[in-house]
């Protein structure tokens, strides 16, 4: 509006009926990726396994119980004392992995994570979820890796061994891994799994598996910076 | 609040809802199946110009003597929303990552004069 003239919401001219819709529906686009930090939509989508989706999203809902802090990791599901109560945004973020190189005693999984989110938010808890389908004590090792840019190889943040009792699923606190990449330039976690000889492939046999591995992250956006004057 | 109709042109809520489908956005936005991009619209007359956030106290008496003498103050009161929520997305992101997050403010609920 011009200075001097009415607040534009009272009694402008309304524009033509036409021009009035695109003007809106451009206007929801355009806002609603302002806020999700997208420069523009996402292509062509892979959704998961039909029947992947549903269990992961149940397991999602459901408090974990049983998360095996592996050495190292802290054991924080808890909301910093600093944000709480500031209404800052807050993502759920369901990973699906990806399969890795794999020899018949391991396998590798790969869980890729987005720039917008991890540009702008912070990582209060992630959990990782794996099935075992063998019913008897099982010796696993999980390694989690992750990217090294100087040696355009994979690092190791951390190995946990675990010792599974019955068939079913298991969870693995991954937030402190989740929250040093979110700091790199390449946001890939490598999880790899390691079972003792002729003990099979410690993973489902495909990924339309209802049991696909997957990771489950909570995000918070950050503070913003407060100026401080002196 | 008062949602807009007929041929009242006073403060409202006009309602626009966008479906996800329409723009061609349903194959990355899961839920819900479109947006509720109500909006506010209309005359704010200077007996239903308000201050919003103080109650019925001295100082209202005053901003109210005011704008009362003051035209300018009267033209200058706005439609705006009084009451807003989130929207609640669930979505791929680029990597094919199911996300859920609530964008704070997205939804007018009512609309008042300021």
């Amino acid at each position: 509006a011009t200075e001097g003239s009415r607040c534009p919401s009272c009694g402008a001219a309304a524009p033509a009926p036409g021009w009035q819709r695109d003007a809106l529906l451009a206007l929801a686009k355009q806002s609603i990726l302002a806020e999700l930090r997208l420069p523009a939509r996402p292509g062509a989508p892979q959704p998961p396994a039909r029947g992947s989706l549903p269990t992961a999203l149940r397991r999602m809902r459901a408090q974990p119980s049983d998360v095996a802090a592996a050495p190292g990791m802290l054991r924080d599901g808890r909301v910093p004392a600093r944000n709480a109560g500031m209404g800052l945004q807050e993502y759920e973020i369901l990973s699906f992995a990806e399969s890795g190189p794999s020899t018949p005693r391991s396998a590798r999984l790969n869980f890729r994570f987005s720039q917008e989110v991890a540009g702008s938010a912070e990582i209060l808890q992630a959990t990782l979820y794996l099935f075992w389908a063998a019913p008897g004590p099982l010796p696993v090792t999980v390694r989690l890796l992750q990217p090294d840019p100087a040696r355009q190889n994979v690092t190791m943040a951390s190995e946990t061994r675990l010792e599974v009792q019955r068939s079913g699923w298991t969870t693995l606190d991954v937030g402190a891994a989740l929250r040093s990449l979110f700091g790199q330039e390449i946001l890939q976690l490598t999880v790899e799994l390691e079972v003792p000889e002729d003990w099979g492939s410690p993973l489902p046999s495909d990924h339309s598996d209802s049991h696909w591995p997957f990771v489950v992250a909570q995000a918070r956006a950050r503070t913003p910076h407060r100026v401080h004057r002196r | 609040g008062v949602d807009c109709g007929g041929d009242s042109r006073m403060c409202c809520r006009q309602e626009f809802f966008v479906d996800f489908k329409e723009i061609g956005w349903e194959d990355w936005i899961i839920q819900p199946e479109g947006y509720h991009m109500n909006y506010c619209a209309g005359l704010c007359p200077l007996h239903l110009a308000g201050a919003p956030g103080l109650a019925s106290s001295f100082h209202t008496a005053v901003l109210n003597r005011v704008k009362a003498a003051s035209a300018a103050a009267a033209a200058g009161s706005c439609c705006v929303p009084t009451q807003r929520r989130p929207l609640s997305l669930l979505y791929y992101d680029r990597d094919s990552n199911i996300v859920k997050t609530d964008i704070p403010d997205m939804i007018v609920d009512s609309c008042g004069c300021t």
